[in-house]
């Protein structure tokens, strides 16, 4: 499934 | 962390120590527009609030520091101790412009009507065109230095990299937020123009100056 938004990036 | 996601980091670091180190070479901000530098030290600030609330790797939390440091640090360069070498006169776009839209965008939309994800979705819109002063500044002398040139040919590369590593989550990671890809595309769009000047001219060893 699609996982949305984890905040990983800069 | 893909190839383009490491290389778009590195990208964007190089183009933050590149214009550090102009200002700090040559003693002078000139042709360097103080309210972008503003814009983009707000879009640090308002991203990496999560600095305090998460951790998500020792690479992630020291990239954050060192944007934030680096971003205070230029504003400090320009506003402060080479002031007498910036020039307001053509530094005038109106801010007032992209910060009120997309202030009420962020509100609009957004992944979650909560604070921090109000904050960072702003700053992600903010991003996207917090190098219009830049651009208008440049626009408006009809010239920029060649370092100054290199400094945006890699402040612009970094965000089209991130585009590819979208792509590259999207297939093998099931991994997209079309916020931040809406945002990077009309970023790295913004760009296009100057890309075309950098590759035509600067890449040939003129320099950036455009027709009158």
């Amino acid at each position: 499934d699609i996982q949305i938004n984890p905040k990983d990036e800069l | 962390m893909n190839v383009f996601r490491l290389t778009g980091d590195l990208s964007h670091l190089a183009a933050i120590i590149i214009l550090l180190l102009k200002i700090w070479k040559t003693r002078s901000c000139a042709g360097i527009s103080g309210k972008s530098q503003i814009l983009f030290a707000v879009v640090f600030t308002s991203r990496y609030l999560d600095l305090l609330t998460s951790f998500i790797s020792l690479y992630n939390t020291s990239m954050k520091v060192i944007y934030i440091g680096c971003a205070y640090a230029t504003l400090y360069f320009v506003y402060m101790k080479f002031k007498a070498t910036y020039d307001g006169n053509h530094d005038t776009f109106r801010v007032e412009f992209l910060l009120v839209p997309v202030g009420g965008l962020s509100f609009l939309v957004n992944h979650d009507f909560s604070p921090l994800e109000i904050l960072w979705t702003f700053s992600i819109y903010l991003e996207s065109v917090a190098i219009l002063p830049q651009l208008f500044m440049i626009s408006k002398t009809g010239e920029a230095e060649t370092i100054t040139t290199h400094y945006l040919f890699f402040l612009g590369l970094y965000r089209a990299l991130y585009l590819f590593n979208w792509i590259w989550r999207f297939y093998f990671e099931g991994f997209f937020d079309m916020i931040a890809i809406v945002a990077g595309l009309v970023q790295t769009i913004l760009y296009c123009d100057f890309f075309y000047l950098y590759i035509t001219k600067v890449l040939k060893g003129k320099k950036l100056s455009l027709p009158a």
